[in-house]
C-alpha cells in the first residue's frame, strides 16, 4: 500500500518536526541547515524521503515530498512554480504508463495530499498562502493546518479559524472535501464528521523529544509555565489529524487523486 | 523630554501589543485590521502616535512610528525603502531647523531607535531581516527582539540568540551599542552591563490581558498547560528591555542618534 504525501510552507514552521511525530519516524536526521549566506542564495526544491511504517497490521510505504526554500527569500514571486511542475510531471509520469504496453505494475508517484502550514502569527492568510493554494488546489487534495498552535491561546485558535475558513471561501479555494456521510450513518459518525470540519485548519503541535508530565513520559514541549502535550486533545488537533490521514481517509485521499485531480489533468492533456 | 521609537518587522508578530505593554497605553485602538483582499494591495506605510507617558516622576512624550505592510507581501523587494526614506526626511528637517534663523524651539523628531522584531520560528535571520538591518543601521540604532519568546524552550532561546549574533557579525550588521563602562564603574555594574550584552537579541512577550495567576493579577497569556507572566523575569527578557530603554539608556540613545548617525547625514549632505 503506497502513499504520497506532500508538506508545503516557509521554513521554520515545523514541517520536519510534524511529519516525525505523526509517524514517529526520523526522517530528516541527515537535513543540514543552511547557513545564512546560503538561506540567502536558496531557491526552492523538491525533497523526497520514503519510509515503511506499520499502522494497525497493514504495512504502508509512505512517501514524504518537502519543499525546503519555500517563501523564505525576499521575493516569493512564483516560488510554488517548482511545486505544481512537481506534481505535473507525476501526473505525466502516470499518463505515460497507463498510455504504455505493460499496465501491470505500474508505480503510483502522484501526490495525493498536501499538509500546507499556515503561520500562526498572521492576521488571517498572507497574499502568498493564497496564491500557493490557488496555483494548487486543481492539482492535490490540500488538507491546511495552523502550525505551531500551542503560541496561541484556545481563544485566539477558534477566531483564526473561522477567519481563515472564511478567507479560503473569499477566494474560491478549494481543499479537500470529506466525503459526505451516506444516509444511513449513524448519530455518533455524523457528529464526528461534523467535528472534523468544523477543525479546519488542524491546530497542530509537533515535537522531537519526550519530557515528564505528571509521572508519565509524554512526547512534549517544556516550558517555565508548563508542558504541552502533542497527543493531548485539549492542547491540540494532533490526533485527530493523525487519525484522518492513516486510519480513515487515506483510501479517499488516493480515490480523489485518481478519479478527480489525475482524470482533470488527463482531459487536459488530450484535449491541448 | 521627547524621545521616538519606531517598530520594525512582519505584521502579526506582537509589535503593538509589545508597546501597549511596555508603555501601558492603548495606542492602537482604532487601528483597522484589512481584510484579505487589502492585505494583497497593502504598501508600507509609517504612522506615527505620540502620548505622554510618566515615569517616576519625569514626563515623557513618546512618539510610536509603525511600518504596517512591512515584509508582508509575496515580493518585498525594497520594501524597506518606505522606512529609511522616512528616517532621512526627519534628518533633513532637523537640518534645515538648525541651519535656519530660528534655532530655539527646534522640534526634534528624529528616530531614536529601533525595536526590530525578529520571528521566532526561522532558522537564524532570514534574507529580508538581513537586508532591513543592512539598510537602517547606519542611520537608527537597531535593537533587535526576538518576538513571541512564549513560542520557544529556554534552551531553544539560547541557541537562536546565539546563532542570531553570530549570523549579525558575519554580515557586518551594526546594532545599538552599549555604552562601555567606565573604568571606575563597580562589580555590579559591569555584570548587569554584561548581562545586557549577552541577551541581544531580547526575548519579548507582550500581553493586552490581564490574567489570575495564583492569586494574584498579573499581564499575560493564559494557556491550558499554563500561563505565560510577561514581567516574569524566568519568562522573558521584558523587564530588561523595559528598564533599558525608559530608565538606563534613553539618555545615551538620543546622544548617539544626534552625534553619530545625524552627524554622518550632516556630512553627507554637506559633501554633496
Ligand atoms: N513552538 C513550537 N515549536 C516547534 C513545534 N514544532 C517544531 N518546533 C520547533 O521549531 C523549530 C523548527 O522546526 P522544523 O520542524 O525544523 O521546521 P521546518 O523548517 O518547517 O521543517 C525546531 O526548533 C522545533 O523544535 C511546535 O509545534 N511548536
Ligand atoms: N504567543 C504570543 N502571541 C502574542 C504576543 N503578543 C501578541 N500576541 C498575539 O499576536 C496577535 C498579533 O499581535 P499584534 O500586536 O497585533 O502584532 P503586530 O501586527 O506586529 O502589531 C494578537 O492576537 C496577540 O494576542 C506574544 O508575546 N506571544
Amino acid at each position: 500500500f503506497d502513499f504520497t504525501l506532500m508538506v508545503a510552507g516557509e521554513s521554520g514552521l515545523g514541517k520536519s518536526t510534524l511529519v516525525n511525530s505523526l509517524f514517529l519516524t526520523d526522517l530528516y536526521k541527515d537535513r543540514k541547515l543552511l547557513n545564512a549566506e546560503e538561506r540567502i542564495m536558496q531557491t526552492v526544491e523538491i525533497t523526497k524521503h520514503t519510509v515503511d511504517i506499520e499502522e494497525k497490521g497493514v504495512r504502508l510505504r509512505l512517501t514524504i515530498v518537502d519543499t525546503p526554500g519555500f517563501g523564505d527569500a525576499v521575493n516569493n514571486t512564483q516560488c510554488w512554480r517548482t511545486v505544481t511542475d512537481y506534481i505535473d510531471q507525476q501526473f505525466e509520469q502516470y499518463f505515460r504508463d497507463e498510455s504504455g504496453l505493460n499496465r501491470k505494475n505500474i508505480q503510483d508517484n502522484c501526490v495525493h495530499c498536501c499538509l500546507y502550514f499556515i503561520s500562526p502569527f498572521g492576521h488571517g492568510l498572507r497574499p502568498l498562502d493564497v496564491e500557493f493554494m490557488k496555483a494548487v488546489h486543481e492539482k492535490v487534495n490540500i488538507i491546511p493546518v495552523l502550525a505551531k498552535a500551542d503560541s496561541l491561546t484556545p481563544s485566539e485558535i477558534r477566531v483564526k479559524k473561522i477567519r481563515i475558513r472564511d478567507e479560503m471561501d473569499q477566494f474560491g479555494i478549494k481543499i479537500y472535501h470529506f466525503p459526505d456521510c451516506d444516509s444511513d450513518s449513524d448519530e455518533d459518525f455524523r457528529q464526528h464528521d461534523q467535528e472534523l470540519r468544523d477543525s479546519i485548519p488542524f491546530a497542530v503541535i509537533g515535537s522531537n523529544s519526550v519530557v515528564e508530565a505528571k509521572g508519565r513520559r509524554v512526547r512534549g514541549r517544556l516550558y517555565p509555565w508548563g508542558i504541552v502535550e502533542v497527543e493531548n486533545p485539549a492542547h491540540s488537533d494532533f490526533l485527530m489529524l493523525r487519525n484522518m490521514l492513516v486510519r480513515t481517509h487515506m483510501q479517499d485521499l488516493k480515490d480523489v487523486t485518481r478519479e478527480i485531480h489525475y482524470e482533470n489533468y488527463r482531459v487536459q492533456c488530450i484535449q491541448n
